[in-house]
């Protein structure tokens, strides 16, 4: 469902450039859960926003499905995102003037489209927002914007999903909701899952973990178990 | 150091009122550290920016030292905050536009000061912020951001730390290189320290455990054991 191969990203030049990715070569396959851990610093975000669309590769491939998203203009990756990628950034990045609901809709809205029938209800219980949709991302708690976060990228249904540290501001009870929920949506959905976290037992919901060290792909472990 | 007593605070009114704080009654020893918990949007976020002054309870009191802060004005409150204070906030709250490096050392800068011979050094070390520092906050990893967010804080050497999960953005090791960073000051300085987790192991570094469920605390563990 998405690959990268010979990934590279480099940030400024000469002495001060930094090599957040060197060379990845990575494969998500469709309906395959893949946790990705490593140290702070060590490319996964980097990675995430690549594979996504979100920032573009100094070199290398990236696929999502049979699309090569380097050789895309803007116009084709917006498309591309809104109608197969949902994505949970590790800041949230809520947008602060309208309601948790309204943000949670939001991606949907700009494609002119709403909910499937129930869902939006469904994920709101699951991640324990009741009562909470009404208020702006000031009037919640640092948990609850990142469940907000969470919501928006699941409630439309997208065929891959990546969550940059979905559970990072989260109780162990309620990141196991949010976890539970997830591998739902990739047993009865095959929807694809890739989510990067620093928490083993979150690591032991996925099918199989990748390993990064200092921008590349150092190792992986199938069925991990916390 | 500090308490709290009989520590209300509601949001809204009416149906739609919010109590996020139920009368809570709370303190915390000189040079002791202890560890809060609790799940999301139980509070705690909101006891620790009341018990640091940055905001106002609806009743009760909130004492640092032998300050009463329920009673000060903003520019007394300001002026025990750039005093006695650090707050690493959830959120990091860093200044976008200046770098790394001048993150940490504002609030120092703000009373005309500079850090102690040394400390910005081993601070930055420990932290593993070494060839980040003149970086701006967004070309910065998560928790890159999370640790000049810490090293901010930690810096002016306060006697009181209130720090709102501090490490839920960070691999295992760079955390714990954080809590023992925290630990010895603890043992070597006498500071007080506050600090809000969901991870277990984080609290196993504390002198104590305080719970919080629904805005108020429901008990207490003595010297934890992960
Ligand atoms: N401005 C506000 N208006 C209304 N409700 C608010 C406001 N700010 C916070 N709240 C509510 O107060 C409650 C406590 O929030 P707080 O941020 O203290 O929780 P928390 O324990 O820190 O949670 P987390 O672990 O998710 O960070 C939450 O239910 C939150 O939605
Ligand atoms: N705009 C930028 N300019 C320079 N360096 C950058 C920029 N953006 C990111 N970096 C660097 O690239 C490296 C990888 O960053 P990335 O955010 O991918 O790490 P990460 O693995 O997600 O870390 P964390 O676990 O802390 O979130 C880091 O060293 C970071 O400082
Ligand atoms: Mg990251
Ligand atoms: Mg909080």
């Amino acid at each position: 469902a998405a690959r990268l191969r010979g990934a590279t990203k480099i940030y400024g030049e000469g002495d001060a450039a930094v090599h957040a990715l060197n060379g990845v070569d990575v494969a998500f396959g469709r309906g395959e859960f893949t946790a990705v851990m490593g140290p702070s610093g060590s490319g996964k975000s980097t990675m995430m926003h690549c594979a996504a669309g979100l920032d573009q590769l100094t070199s290398g491939s990236v696929r999502i499905g049979d699309r090569e998203l380097t050789t895309m203009n803007d116009r084709e990756l917006t498309l591309l995102r809104r109608a197969e990628i949902g994505f949970v950034f590790q800041a949230f990045n809520l947008i602060p003037s309208i309601s948790a609901e309204e943000n949670i809709v939001m991606p949907l809205a700009m494609s002119g489209e709403r909910p499937r029938h129930g869902v939006l209800e469904d994920v709101v219980s699951v991640l324990g927002l009741d009562g909470r949709l009404s208020h702006r991302p000031s009037e919640l708690s640092g948990g609850q914007q990142q469940r907000v976060a969470v919501a928006r990228a699941l409630v439309a249904e997208p065929s891959i999903v990546f969550a940059d540290e979905p559970t990072g501001n989260l109780d162990t009870r309620t990141g196991d909701e949010i976890l539970g929920f997830i591998r739902r949506a990739v047993d009865e959905r095959h929807q694809t899952t890739v989510m990067v976290t620093h928490d083993p037992a979150a690591a032991a919901w996925a099918d199989r973990v990748v390993f990064f060290v200092d921008g590349s792909v150092h190792g992986e472990l199938r069925n991990p178990t916390a």
